[in-house]
């Protein structure tokens, strides 16, 4: 009597969270924008044997957002996953891998990450700033002005601004702007680039020196600018992260610098 | 010799009658669990 087919793999068996653990790790290998990702749920699974030792899985993951950039080096284990009131954002990826001999690989991947509603985010806090838009000309602005203060009272190399990373616009009480982006050092002290910031150019891949900054843009009832930055140190092998930011991104002044 | 031992009789009424050959259902394979909170 043929032996019976396996039993449907489950989405919370060891072999399905082996599986999409290899999964979202390929996927925030590949990526060079935004944050880490993390598993939220195995949605479904589907294992379609190639013989002894090998087959192929099509995984269907529900993902959230972490803190982590992407470029930071916490493992993902340690990175804290933005919760719905700080407007959590959720991914939805179709995996496919091989598993030859226990050993997982990917063929090929497709994602795409979205928002969540601002109406969930209004019904767990009314008052929780939403995210706005990249290309926000507030938004802009801080992080000029952030960039432009940082550089100023440091004595690191000069930073060059990468990317934003996230933006969020907070109307009442009060009007506060909170900005998140990406740097990267330059061949520059603060000082040179004072005189000649256009010589001022990313270290190159072999020196390279990324970090990220916080920063928070009070506007009322009084004015205020608070900015933390972290540099990450020399990693190897840094990606290759263009200059500017996500594409459609523009600038307060395009092609200028942010200094 | 061989001495009939004595079971006490399940009331009728606490058995649910379940045909012969019965298997409850697995559980549903996926999805899975949640791990951090429902979006």
């Amino acid at each position: 009597v043929p032996a019976a087919p396996p039993p449907p793999l489950g989405c919370d068996d060891p072999e399905a969270e082996a599986a999409a653990e290899a999964a979202v790790n390929y996927i925030n290998g590949q990526s060079h924008h935004g944050y880490k990702f993390t598993v939220n749920r195995v949605k479904d699974i589907r294992v379609v044997p190639q013989g002894p030792n090998n087959a192929i899985m099509f995984v269907d993951l529900e993902l959230l957002e972490t803190k982590c950039p992407i470029l930071s080096p916490t493992p993902l284990e340690n990175c804290t996953v933005r919760t719905l009131a700080e407007h959590a954002v959720e991914g939805d990826c179709d995996v496919k891998l091989q598993k030859v001999d226990g050993v997982f690989s990917v063929i090929a991947s497709k994602c795409h990450s979205h928002e969540d509603s601002r109406e969930d985010i209004r019904k767990v806090c009314p008052d929780c700033p939403l995210l706005a838009k990249m290309n926000n000309t507030e938004v802009l602005e801080t992080v000029s002005a952030a960039l432009n203060d940082y550089n100023s009272k440091t004595t690191d190399p000069y930073l060059r601004l990468l990317e934003i990373g996230r933006a969020q616009i907070q109307y009442h009480p009060g009007h506060i702007v909170i900005v998140e982006f990406a740097v990267g050092a330059t061949n520059c002290s603060a000082e040179e680039a004072k005189a000649n910031v256009e010589a001022c150019q990313l270290l190159p891949e072999d020196q390279s020196n990324f970090g990220f900054c916080k920063a928070v843009m009070v506007k009322r009832p009084s004015q205020g600018l608070q900015v933390d930055c972290q540099l990450y140190g020399h990693q190897v092998p840094a990606p290759d992260i263009p200059l500017l930011s996500w594409p459609g991104v523009t600038y307060a002044h395009p092609g200028q610098d942010t200094s | 010799s061989v001495t009939k031992k004595a079971v006490a009789k399940v009331a009728q009424h606490d058995k649910v009658p379940r045909p012969v050959g019965f298997v409850p259902p697995p559980p549903p394979p996926c999805p899975g669990k949640i791990r951090h909170f429902d979006i």
